[in-house]
């Protein structure tokens, strides 16, 4: 690369590779080789360096924020948080995460353990909550997990909190009683503040493949989801699907998890993003 | 039974009186597409299509079928190749304990899978104990221990600063007492994590076990291969579990993950609870696939 070539067969078929591979897909990889061959008139000569220019800024230009989905950060207090998505994504870990990155800012935090589900999910979560230095509403396992929402949402205004985040158990999308399950939470958190939840995040793991896609779909019909954490980005794999996710379904990538100790949360920065696909 | 994709695609080679380089094109781009969209890697898929239309292009006319079927039956055989011939046993003998380490990235079923497989083992007769070897994940332990007590099946969940020595001192106490199928639960970790790659070649090392079973998420991407090419080079492991099948994912990265290694897929994980395991069929996997 970096010098004058045909944009020839072999070159797209590279670029098919790297696209594919980053697991952005069959469909969004086609189109943005067809808006190459508008651009670049195939067989003619051009310098590659301005060919991966134009992909990244292509690339790029897919991810920028859409209107739709900005929110105030913090306008209402307790802000509120669901967190959800399918099993073993990394949910429970980022609200370690998150509750950490709050406290930080000196904010008041509350976590709640609504995954009331899974063997230790409350016992997971409460170990996290104490390294982030914040308190916890849990309950038992085999509680009705909206008990726990109710609980923790009169707690948080009684408590005067500024976030409250809930975790949720994993659950497939495909699974319509479970969805309907996620669907009564947010309609008894709505019931005592009815913007609330302020944001719900959908946890997903780079290392998924086009399955992403169906499961934001669906998680985006059940809970409005509003905003995406892309998390085990330290592992080898891109996360590109989150590219046919942002051009589908408008779903932007909020945070991204990149390991496993409490501080290994960042703010999702487009440009970083492309230029890890590439690298 | 197949997607709307596959049925146009198989439709159009039916209705190939002859077949030429020009006329088979958009059939197998579309048969490519099916592919790569249930997450086959990418190197297998091109490595794949190559092969049908080397093959296609070049055949025999076989008089009973036209030569478009002829393509279609070419793709299937290609298909089955890479799905691997027959069902790999997970064989447990029955007079010696058998170790067996379970081993995989971050989130992929390791530890609800120990359950799920000493349950297997129990309905075939045998004496299966869980061994906890993750001191990492908050309430790893834990949530063996809850899960053994709901199940009756026990776990050995002492672990000390030396995580290998502690194992093998679990591990010959669930011999002592009888158990002759012993699971060991290993925490997550990342292909590239060098330290925790070498503490499983090291209890690899000290333990020898009859079975390690790489288990992997059912909704993998491309990275897959990635992950198991390392695990092989590290580990060699026995066999491949692939798990949340149960969703809607079609499992094709997991499918190249056997594919490439030349490893046995042994099982399926279809759900959360204690009998949600299945032993892999690859025929079965072939309409996941395409369906
Ligand atoms: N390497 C890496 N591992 C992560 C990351 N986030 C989470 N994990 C690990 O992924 C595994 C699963 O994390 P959990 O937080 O239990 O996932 P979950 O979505 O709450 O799982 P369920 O509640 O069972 O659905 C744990 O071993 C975490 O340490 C990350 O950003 N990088
Ligand atoms: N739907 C479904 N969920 C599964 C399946 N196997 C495991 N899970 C769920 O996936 C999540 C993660 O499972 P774990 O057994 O904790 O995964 P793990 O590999 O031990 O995770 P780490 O130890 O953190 O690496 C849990 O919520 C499990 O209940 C399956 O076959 N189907
Ligand atoms: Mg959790
Ligand atoms: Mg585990």
């Amino acid at each position: 690369l970096g010098k004058k070539r045909k944009i020839d067969e072999e070159i797209l078929e590279n670029i098919e590779q790297i696209l594919i591979e980053g697991d952005i897909g069959f469909s969004a990889s086609m189109s943005i080789i067809e808006n190459i061959k508008e651009k670049f008139r195939v067989n003619k000569e051009c310098d590659s360096d301005n060919l991966f220019l134009f992909l990244k800024e292509e690339i790029l230009k897919m991810l920028e924020n859409s209107e739709s989905f900005q929110e105030e950060k913090l306008g209402k207090k307790p802000w509120i948080i669901l967190v959800v998505g399918v099993n073993g994504t990394g949910k429970t870990t980022t609200i370690g995460k998150l509750a950490y990155c709050y406290k930080n800012s000196d904010k008041d935090v509350l976590v709640a353990a609504a995954d009331t589900y899974r063997a230790a999910a409350v016992e997971q979560l409460d170990i996290w909550r104490k390294r982030a230095n914040v308190d916890l509403i849990g309950t038992q396992q085999g509680a009705d997990p909206a008990a726990v929402v109710y609980d923790s949402v009169k707690a948080a205004l009684s408590r005067n909190v500024d976030v409250l985040i809930i975790d949720t158990a994993g659950r497939m999308h495909t699974k319509v009683n479970l969805m309907e399950e996620l669907k009564k939470v947010k309609r008894v958190i709505a019931k005592i503040i009815p913007d609330a939840p302020h944001e719900v995040l959908l946890i997903l793991d780079a290392n998924m493949g086009q399955n992403a896609i169906n499961q934001a779909k669906e998680f985006l019909k059940a809970t409005k989801v509003t905003g995406i954490v892309l998390t085990k980005l330290d592992g080898t794999a891109k996360g590109g699907v989150i590219i046919p996710i942002k051009l589908e379904l408008g779903l932007p990538v909020k945070y991204i998890g990149i390991g496993e100790d409490i501080s290994d949360l960042e703010i999702f920065e487009p440009k970083r993003f492309v230029e890890a696909l590439f690298s | 039974e197949f997607t709307e994709k596959i049925n146009i695609a198989f439709k159009k080679l039916r209705g190939l009186a002859t077949i030429n380089e020009k006329n088979i094109n958009e059939p197998l781009r579309d048969l490519k597409r099916v592919l790569l969209e249930a997450d086959v890697n990418y190197k297998v898929v091109k490595s794949l299509m190559e092969q049908v239309q080397k093959k296609s292009l070049g055949q025999e006319v076989i008089r009973s079928i036209t030569p478009g079927q002829q393509v279609i039956k070419i793709f299937y055989d290609e298909l089955k190749k890479i799905l691997g011939n027959s069902t790999s046993e997970f064989i447990m003998r029955p007079n010696n304990p058998m170790t067996v380490m379970i081993v995989g990235l971050q989130g992929s079923g390791k530890t609800t899978l120990c359950v799920k497989l000493s349950h297997y083992a129990r309905k075939k007769g045998r004496k299966p104990s869980i061994i906890a070897a993750d001191p990492y994940r908050p309430a790893a332990a834990k949530q063996l221990e809850i899960m053994g007590k709901a199940t009756n099946i026990p776990v050995f969940s002492r672990i000390t600063e030396d995580l290998i020595l502690s194992t093998k001192e679990n591990i010959e106490d669930a011999k002592k007492s009888g158990y002759d199928i012993i699971i060991m639960d290993t925490a997550g970790r990342l292909h590239i994590d060098e330290e925790m790659m070498d503490e499983l070649v090291e209890l690899k090392q000290e333990v020898v076990p009859d079975e390690i079973l790489l288990v992997t998420d059912g909704m993998t991407g491309q990275d897959a291969v990635k992950t198991a090419v390392e695990f092989q080079k590290k580990l060699d492991f026995t066999g491949i579990v692939i798990t949340k099948l149960d969703g809607d994912a079609k499992g094709g990265a997991a499918l190249s993950m056997s594919a490439v290694t030349g490893k046995p897929i042994k099982f399926i994980g279809i759900g959360e609870k204690l009998g949600d395991i299945e032993v892999f069929h690859p025929d079965r996997f072939a309409s996941r696939i395409l369906g």
